[in-house]
């Protein structure tokens, strides 16, 4: 059923597709799919060194992004994002034992990779709790602050994020809501970003981290902290403020 | 003498058998003068293969198709069919007289998401929407 068009031979230069090696090929469609360039090859870390939770963590996300069947558990926050990247920590500050009050474990992210023009649609710090004995079977708030600015001189410009309460035996993955952050780090890409954390009882003592549980870099792989922000390509990349 | 052999010839093109029964309008500018018939192709992307699998966790390559042959407008030999059918969709726009409408547009196309490290072993799960090929114009 074919019906002979007028054709014009000479509008566009005449080459040939060909077939050619499956390699240069999937190269050729890497390309036009958009995938990334080859990786390059990691920062050597010794497999011992490597942190798994967050790897765990995004290897769950690609699952529930992938499954098309929506049996999964739900996964806030996945459905709007295109690009979600995760951070481990590069420095881990204690203010524990030892110091005055109040005690806090801050931690710090090196935020140079996000690419330029997404938009944080979400973003969170994820640490593991441990069950605590001290002190026993009481009620904690864990407090979560941006470190806006380090003072030598004096106490760091601060900028609250989150507040979960919780008891002192329970455990698991804590997330702290850091959303409110990103307008700051995604105008100071260069910067880390800083956050601090507290822990106060119910009467309003300041409790060492640590002690209640929360685990930090020197907590097995599979549950050392980390932080994970949902982008979403957009022209403003900075959240309208509320 | 020569001359009844090159018609003859030409005869014997058109009649090819033709391998792929569900050719576009290009029907016969598909497979005119000894030219082979644009057909689809499937491959296999394979990480494995790329040697990417100490930075990609997940998955381990995808399938995707392309048409490889000679296809009557075609641009440049880095173009699969669905770059070629964009640029041709809108070249006929421009001159739907001279350019025929296309008929490599892609019909069907599927997300991909990657899972990698990056430099720095960060982990990070990219999506990108429409970027599979699973069908085009031309099939």
């Amino acid at each position: 059923g074919s019906s002979h068009l007028p054709r014009s031979p000479h509008v566009f230069p005449q080459h040939r597709l060909g077939v050619r090696e499956p390699r240069d090929m999937q190269r050729e469609i890497r390309e036009v799919l958009g995938l990334p360039g080859r990786p390059r090859s990691r920062a050597p870390l010794a497999t011992a060194q490597q942190p798994a939770s967050a790897p765990l963590f995004m290897l769950n996300l690609y699952h529930a992004m992938t499954d098309d069947s929506g049996n999964g558990p739900p996964q806030p926050h996945l459905h709007r994002a295109d690009l979600i990247m995760s951070f481990v920590n590069i420095v881990e500050h204690d203010r524990t034992l030892g110091y005055q009050e109040p005690h806090w474990k801050e931690f710090h992210f090196d935020l140079t990779q996000i690419p330029a023009g997404e938009a944080v649609t979400a973003a969170e710090f994820r640490i593991y709790k441990e069950p605590s004995t001290h002190p026993p079977n009481t009620t904690l708030h864990i407090s979560m602050f941006e470190v806006v600015q380090e003072r030598s001189n004096r106490e760091s410009d601060l900028f609250f994020l989150d507040l979960q309460t919780l008891r002192s035996g329970d455990e698991g993955w804590l997330v702290l809501d850091i959303t409110a952050a990103s307008d700051r780090w995604l105008l100071n890409h260069n910067k880390d970003l800083g956050l601090r954390l507290y822990v106060e009882t119910e009467d309003g003592h300041s409790l060492d981290p640590g002690l209640a549980g929360l685990l930090g870099q020197t907590a097995p792989r599979s549950r050392q902290p980390f932080m994970v922000g949902f982008f979403k390509a957009s022209q403003s990349p900075v959240r309208a403020p509320r | 003498t020569a001359r009844p052999l090159k018609k003859k010839k030409l005869n014997q093109v058109n009649q090819l058998p033709n391998s792929n029964k569900h050719l576009g309008i290009f029907d016969d500018g598909h497979g005119s003068l000894d030219r082979e018939v644009c057909r689809r192709h499937e491959l296999y992307v394979s990480f494995r293969d790329l040697g990417w699998l100490d930075s990609v966790i997940a998955p381990q390559g995808y399938s995707a198709y392309y048409c490889a042959g000679e296809c009557i407008y075609p641009l440049n030999s880095c173009m699969n069919s669905t770059n070629h059918a964009t640029m041709q969709a809108l070249v006929h726009l421009m001159k739907p007289d001279i350019v025929p409408k296309v008929c490599c547009v892609p019909t069907k196309l599927s997300a991909i998401s990657l899972l990698y490290y990056d430099r720095n072993n960060n982990v990070i799960l990219r999506r990108e929407r429409n970027m599979v090929v699973q069908a085009c114009g031309c099939h």
